[in-house]
């Protein structure tokens, strides 16, 4: 009878603990791989900043008795941001779009410039160059359709921003701030 | 603040503590990251720029940040006895670096006008009642616009409402803005939660008295003079 190395006739069938030790080890790999999945590709989105700016070709703000009056920047910088939120929560990127803040109004001699600042999450790092593209293109195409403000659809520019530069940015505009408004009388 | 309620962490990013001697003063808003805007009468016992420091958060102490006062400009028509043109504007000797829990506020256009019963905010370290301490942690209440009608009232304030100034809190008295408040700001917002410094707190009789409210320093009133000397 050779005496090769073999397995022993002793049985080995598996402990009760041992098989509830590796039905655990599974379960929990199973777990942190979904949760990383999940982490990755819900959580961890990116925030991307990008900077927009485009003429309002001299505005007129209606005022509540719906004569048209010059405008109040501060009236501007209101409607400004609502028209922003509402081209891309009717757009293609709504689940990707978080807010825009109008960081600066400059009067020119034929209307106003504007310049904002968009904020986006994205799960993967797509090349920037292309959202900025997209981002240009339904800006142009919806502000092309808009009465709300006269604005030059061909002065629309779009550039994305760093991070750093565009959360930087975010906190040195006016009159912004983190939380909401809950004073309890 | 009389009756306020504690300010969230974050709630008021442009409010800060105005100090003689690390002592609190009066309060003042961030308009730049080196701007702020405060009342004329907080200098009228202390003269000297360099015993002055400004801090920011929602406590004095341990402040968030804190930085010297490199110069104060009163307005030039001050008169401490007259209270009209009760407006400041100082200078910090190094930028604020601007983060959630500190922001600069927007100026409205010196064209803007708000209506008597808009719904603003008042928020300040001072006192609770007439008499009373300032305190550590920065209050908040929310009150409203009164009509220069209402408050020129013989038995409201009368001929002592110049123009420039105007009344805000409730003709029930309550909230109000109390000593130490002086200074500090009273804001609104718009439709997209943009906020705006519309009044600087400057005097009133007493604190949250009935027929007594707050009266404000008007920022509108005041805006191109603001720009001549910050350039903002």
């Amino acid at each position: 009878m050779y005496r090769t190395v073999g397995f022993g006739t002793r049985s080995r069938n598996l402990k009760p603990w041992m098989i509830a030790v590796l039905i655990v080890l599974s379960l929990t790999v199973v777990a942190v791989t979904i949760g990383l999945l999940v982490h990755f590709l819900v959580f961890d989105q990116k925030k991307e900043y990008y900077h927009g700016s485009f003429k309002i070709l001299d505005p007129q703000i209606n005022n509540n008795f719906g004569q048209s009056n010059t405008y109040q920047l501060k009236d501007l910088r209101e409607t400004t941001e609502n028209l922003v939120d509402e081209i891309f929560i009717d757009s293609a990127w709504k689940k990707n779009y978080i807010k825009n803040q109008v960081v600066r109004l400059t009067p020119e001699e034929d209307g106003v410039k504007v310049d904002v600042i968009m904020v986006f999450q994205f799960p993967s790092t797509e090349q920037r160059a292309v959202r900025e593209k997209k981002i240009q293109s339904i800006l142009n195409q919806k502000i092309r359709n808009l009465r709300a403000l006269p604005i030059n659809a061909s002065s629309v520019q779009v550039n994305a921003m760093s991070s750093s530069t565009g959360e930087l940015t975010v906190q040195a505009s006016c009159g912004k701030r983190v939380v909401p408004l809950n004073v309890n009388r | 603040i009389a009756s306020g309620v504690i300010a969230p962490k974050a709630a008021w990013p442009w409010q800060a503590s105005l100090q003689y001697d690390n002592i609190h003063q009066c309060g003042a808003t961030l308009i730049s990251n080196t701007w702020l805007v405060t009342a004329a009468h907080c200098f009228q016992k202390y003269k000297n720029p360099h015993q002055w420091t400004v801090s920011f958060g929602t406590k004095i102490n341990p402040p968030l940040m804190k930085r010297n006062v490199r110069r104060f400009i009163i307005h030039e028509k001050y008169r401490s006895a007259a209270r009209e043109y009760d407006i400041a504007v100082v200078q910090v000797s190094s930028r604020v670096t601007f983060s959630d829990d500190i922001r600069r506020i927007c100026l409205p256009e010196a064209s803007a006008s708000f209506q008597p019963n808009l719904t603003v905010y008042i928020t300040g370290f001072g006192a609770l009642y007439y008499g009373g301490e300032s305190q550590n942690d920065l209050r908040e209440a929310r009150v409203k616009i009164i009509s220069d009608d209402v408050c020129k009232q013989p038995q409201v304030y009368g001929n002592d409402i110049k123009p420039g100034m105007f009344c805000a809190g409730y003709m029930e008295g309550i909230y109000d803005a109390c000593r130490g408040d002086s200074g500090g700001p009273l804001v609104t917002r718009d439709l997209k939660d943009t906020w705006y410094l519309i009044g600087i707190v400057s005097w009133g009789d007493n604190c949250g008295q009935k027929d007594k409210p707050g009266v404000y320093t008007q920022v509108t009133y005041y805006r191109n003079w603001i720009a001549s000397k910050t350039g903002i």
